[in-house]
């Protein structure tokens, strides 16, 4: 199974994972 | 052969100039031929199946019945003597962490499906102050922005419509609509009032404290007042009827294990989390029209077979409303994204659309073979992977939360909060 997230945001967004990155839930993904 | 290996000497010589020119005109017909995109008489994008040969194979297959089948083996009630062996030997194949499920005792679940749609126990997963966090356990697939012509990139080279993805309005002929009576705020002595599940507040309540007191009910408009929503499962479940494809429904919006309060209280901490202001704006969800100096951007996680399988509410929004496109259900592993163009629109999917306080947010759940179904906690009368053959891709049903909450237009939602899940077949 798979969740896309598709989201607006300021251009200064930045992702703090990277491709092939094991995430739990509540963990940092990205901010502004 | 090891002598030859060895011994035979390497000779470079040029190949002809045609070869090489050859090559490029290939190269350029493939890049093309991947560019073209075949569109209906609605300008939309026709999806089809696109890939490999093994592709093809896999799009041969009865995957839908397939994944019927592997739920009702694995709801199977399992022997009591035989659940902690069996369920350990699952968590040491695919690497699950027993230490961190509800029910330390495995002989509380009763099947390998009510094993793999486990709960964590609470503050088993820490919650990062960030905008965004991740709603699930998984691997991060691919991130990045969208740009070019709203399409969104699969693995890298591979793309699909964003519009595809997320439905755009097509009408009542090709969609099902199922809506709900919208009740924008009302205006009474000049005094604004929400209405949450039945109940009416003012907006000084659900706005100004934290803990909302005693709910105001206007004398004026108390006759004109919706009954309370039921907040018991049982009353809970006669208002939301099974859903059929193609039929009206009555989608809920009250989570059964919640009371008013508890809820009135989300609503308050997502409300104050989004701003006020950007809260109480009626925006329509498309992600069309981005706001000056923003962008729109994309990631995509995969859950193994392993991974705690419910998911979380990714930052504090509202949902408005969710589109239920039914469709195949391939593998969504790394493998076959990589292989099968328009995996995620051609498969089974939930897509909810609604906003943050940056302005538009969705969230798409993917279903796959193994894990074709998908609940949403605050949504009982959504039904997927039923049986029967599924409408042509970009066809959806379509469910309205403006129910949930007249303040907020739609279900809010709370960091981290729990949403719903993938359960087997």
């Amino acid at each position: 199974s798979t969740i896309v997230l598709i989201f607006e945001a300021p251009k200064t967004f930045e992702f703090s994972a990277h491709a092939g990155q094991k995430v739990r839930v509540g963990q940092k993904l990205g901010d502004v | 052969l090891s002598n030859a290996w060895r011994n035979t000497p390497t000779k470079w010589y040029p190949l002809p100039w045609f070869i090489g020119a050859l090559l490029l005109v290939v190269l350029q017909y493939r890049r093309t031929a991947a560019r073209e995109v075949i569109v209906d008489e609605d300008g939309h994008e026709v999806i089809r199946l696109k890939g490999p040969w093994q592709v093809h194979i896999l799009g041969a297959l009865p995957l839908r019945n397939l994944s019927r089948f592997w739920g009702w083996i694995n709801s199977l009630e399992l022997p009591v003597w035989f659940r902690p062996y069996g369920f350990r030997l699952y968590a040491w194949t695919f690497g699950c962490n027993l230490d961190e499920i509800e029910h330390a005792d495995l002989r509380a679940y009763a099947s390998l499906g009510d094993f793999f749609y486990r709960r964590l126990r609470p503050g088993a997963r820490p919650v990062d102050p960030a905008a965004l966090v991740s709603p699930a356990d998984g691997t991060v697939l691919h991130f990045g922005t969208i740009t070019d012509h709203r399409r969104v990139e699969q693995v890298k080279g591979i793309t699909y419509s964003l519009d595809a993805l997320l439905g755009v309005d097509r009408g009542t002929d090709k969609a099902v609509v199922i809506d709900f009576p919208a009740r924008d705020l009302e205006v009474v002595d000049d005094e604004e009032f929400a209405n949450v599940n039945g109940i009416d507040y003012t907006l000084s309540q659900l706005i100004g404290s934290s803990t909302p007191s005693t709910p105001a009910t206007p004398d004026s408009n108390a006759t004109e007042r919706p009954p309370e929503f039921p907040t018991d499962p049982e009353a809970y479940a006669r208002h939301a009827p099974p859903q059929k494809y193609g039929e009206r429904i009555d989608a809920s919006v009250v989570e059964p294990d919640k009371s008013v309060q508890e809820t009135v209280a989300e609503h308050v901490s997502v409300a104050k989390e989004m701003g006020v202001q950007s809260s109480l704006r009626r925006l329509s969800v498309s992600g069309r029209h981005v706001k000056p100096g923003n962008a729109l951007f994309f990631t995509v996680i995969y859950l193994a077979p392993g991974d705690y399988h419910r998911f979380h509410s990714p930052t504090a929004w509202v949902v408005e409303k969710r589109r239920h496109f039914q469709g195949e259900l391939f593998s969504v592993s790394p493998y076959v994204a990589k292989r099968l163009e328009n995996l995620f629109v051609l498969n089974e999917r939930v897509a909810l659309l609604g906003r943050w306080r940056y302005g538009f947010f969705s969230m798409v759940p993917v279903g796959a073979t193994n894990v074709g179904s998908i609940k949403i906690a605050f949504d009982q009368a959504l039904r997927t992977n039923v049986r029967g053959r599924p409408p042509p891709p970009g066809t959806y049903t379509e469910a309205v939360y403006s129910r949930a909450s007249s303040v907020l237009n739609g279900q809010p939602l709370s960091p981290a909060q729990e949403m719903g899940g993938f359960c087997l077949g």
